[in-house]
């Protein structure tokens, strides 16, 4: 089984763009937490605004 | 005959599971290709009575990827779905308890020490030990209030940004938002038109109604300016769009044609250009051996969901290499909402081995049943009678759920439902 989200978030940095990983937190955008292939639990932080 | 059936020695062997699958999807294809073209052969004579009459099916859309997908796609996936749920509702002998889940644990790396109920002769069978929950305080939330959580245990298959309305599967594979999500329908029309009615009609009791009706609209592309309603409060505009929309029966009628198409020709659920806002994606496989109940990442409204009754494909990462839109071919659950930053969609995606998904706030939903196929094909056969195209999904709004919110809200961690077998 898969979960998929789509939401809506505030843009967030240049690389955040190209690769999902943010590298560095931008004021008030979206930025990842996470990289391709990770294992996650439940409540883990995925990303942030 | 009689020696050399007295006198040859046999030996059985077991057939190679692959072997074996292979074969019933062959004879599978085989079946369904004689059933077609005798009923074919009848009607050429007239001799077909209207009882006779196949149930109208849904188009099924036949995949296109390696032999093994081929092979895979002739495969009566859901009944083998359903049978496996009911193998594995199957009492298992009490002493075989113990030993049976504490193999499948090692195969497939469950932490037992999580679990729980530590007794493991309290689950009478697979399907109640894979819905299994966990101890409390096994899973913390993470204490950053402005993060997204896990809805899940699995791993991190793809994420990143939406551009062009499309995802990315893996691999370089993409698919359309609206296929996976579905596209506008006239339901969103119809909500609006009923929340436009409250306007013509201002009673008390709609005044009520009015804010949750103003919201959904907004959700559905009409305004997308969205009230920061989760961080607390009404922004002013909200405020000012409600007064505006009840001055003028012309401009409501305007929103409602909105709502299904904007003037920009931008899909509905895309963020208003205007905003500095933009679409992201995650998508989280579950293995076997992982907890199989989601929660909810972030604090939100459902304002309604969407069934695909699609296939049960697997969604193993391999499937999803060889398969292209495999997200859009099978069976899921799109739920739809928003949080406090606009659009907010949360979808379940089902697997062969799994079987149905479970919303714990939607008693009516039923997935992977007979009853919803047959009655996905009979609103195939009613679209296609009136001549409609049919979306491919059954909807339903919570929109009632809350006066105030207008649908189920749900707090950040929060248990939602689960995969279950069969």
């Amino acid at each position: 089984s898969s979960i998929v989200l789509v939401f809506e978030a505030p843009v967030g940095s240049r690389k955040s763009f190209d690769t999902g990983w943010s590298g560095g937190a931008r004021e008030g955008g979206w930025n990842w937490s996470i990289e391709k292939g990770q294992r996650i639990k439940v409540g883990e932080k995925i990303g942030y605004v | 005959l009689r020696y050399a059936l007295r006198n040859t020695k046999v030996e059985w062997y077991p057939i190679p599971v692959g072997v074996g699958i292979g074969l019933l999807g062959l004879l599978h294809f085989y079946r369904t290709r004689r059933n077609e073209k005798r009923l074919q052969e009848k009607e050429a004579l007239g001799e077909v009575w209207e009882n006779e009459q196949p149930l109208p099916r849904r188009r099924r859309i036949r995949p296109s990827g390696p032999w093994q997908v081929q092979i895979m796609s002739t495969l009566p996936l859901k009944a083998m779905s359903r049978l496996w749920g009911r193998f594995n509702e199957l009492p298992l002998p009490y002493y075989l308890r113990v030993p049976g889940f504490k193999l499948y644990s090692w195969f497939f790396g469950v932490n037992l020490n999580e679990v729980a109920e530590p007794d493991l002769h309290t689950y009478p069978n697979l399907a109640s030990f894979f819905y299994r929950k966990l101890k409390p305080g096994v899973r913390p939330l993470d204490p950053d209030t402005r993060a997204v959580l896990s809805p899940a245990d699995g791993r991190i298959l793809q994420f990143g940004l939406i551009e062009r309305g499309e995802v990315e599967q893996v691999k370089g594979v993409t698919y359309s938002l609206d296929a996976l999500l579905g596209a506008a329908t006239p339901s969103h029309a119809d909500h609006s038109k009923k929340f436009m009615d409250h306007m013509r009609e201002p009673t008390q009791k709609d005044t009520e109604n009015m804010i949750a009706d103003e919201e959904f609209a907004r959700m559905n592309g009409i305004s997308y300016t969205l009230p920061k309603l989760l961080a607390g409060g009404s922004s002013p505009q909200h405020e000012t769009s409600l007064d505006a929309s009840t001055s003028s029966e012309k401009a409501s009628e305007a929103l409602v044609k909105a709502d299904l198409a904007r003037g920009d020709g931008t899909p509905w659920y895309a963020p208003k250009p205007t905003s500095n806002n933009a679409l992201y994606y995650v998508v989280i496989y579950l293995a076997p051996g992982d907890y199989h109940r989601f929660h909810s990442p972030v604090p939100w409204v459902v304002e309604s969901r969407r069934h695909f009754a699609g296939e049960l494909y697997s969604v193993s990462p391999y499937l999803q290499r060889h398969l292209p839109g495999l997200f859009t071919l099978n069976e899921r659950v799109v739920l739809l909402g928003r949080w406090r930053w606009g659009f907010f969609s949360y979808t379940p995606v089902g697997a062969t081995n799994v079987g149905s998904i479970k919303v714990n706030f939607d008693s009516e939903l039923r997935t992977n049943s007979l009853t919803t196929d047959t009655a996905a094909d009979m609103a195939a056969a009613e679209a296609a009678k009136r001549g409609e195209e049919y979306h491919g999904f059954v909807e339903a709004t919570y929109r009632h759920a809350s006066r105030t919110l207008g649908g189920h809200p749900l707090q950040r961690g929060e248990e939602m439902g689960g995969f279950q077998l069969g």
